[in-house]
């Protein structure tokens, strides 16, 4: 194995609690230019589905990009994506990465 | 205008 490459996971959480359960810092204009997980709180979807996991980085909420976006555009975002009935479920692409891809 | 400082901003869901 050679040096290690920032792979994007794709992480299906299905809405099955009231609550997502996780918490994001960062966005634009930080020193975390992308939001990154720093709370998975046990009850809720995100804790749930087992794949996500705290200091991941968030690329893209159902395919749309978290680049450029600030804080609280991030957060709405995500928290829009949870609340929709559109779908039963939240794709996250992620990253065990802090990196820029 | 200086970059804002959001770094302790942590938003849970």
């Amino acid at each position: 194995p050679g040096a290690p490459v920032p792979t994007p996971t794709l992480v299906h959480v299905v809405k099955n609690a009231n609550t997502l359960g996780i918490a994001i810092e960062g966005g634009a204009n930080t020193r975390q230019p992308l939001p990154r997980i720093v709370t998975i709180q046990k009850g809720g979807s995100a804790h749930g589905c087992g794949q996500l996991k705290v200091g991941q980085v968030i690329l893209e909420v159902n395919g749309v990009s978290l680049r450029g976006r600030e804080h609280q555009d991030a957060a709405c975002i995500i928290a829009e994506a949870f609340k929709s009935k559109e779908r039963d479920h939240i794709d996250f692409l992620v990253t065990e990465f802090n990196a820029t891809l | 205008s200086p970059p804002k400082e959001y770094e302790d901003e942590v938003t849970f869901f």
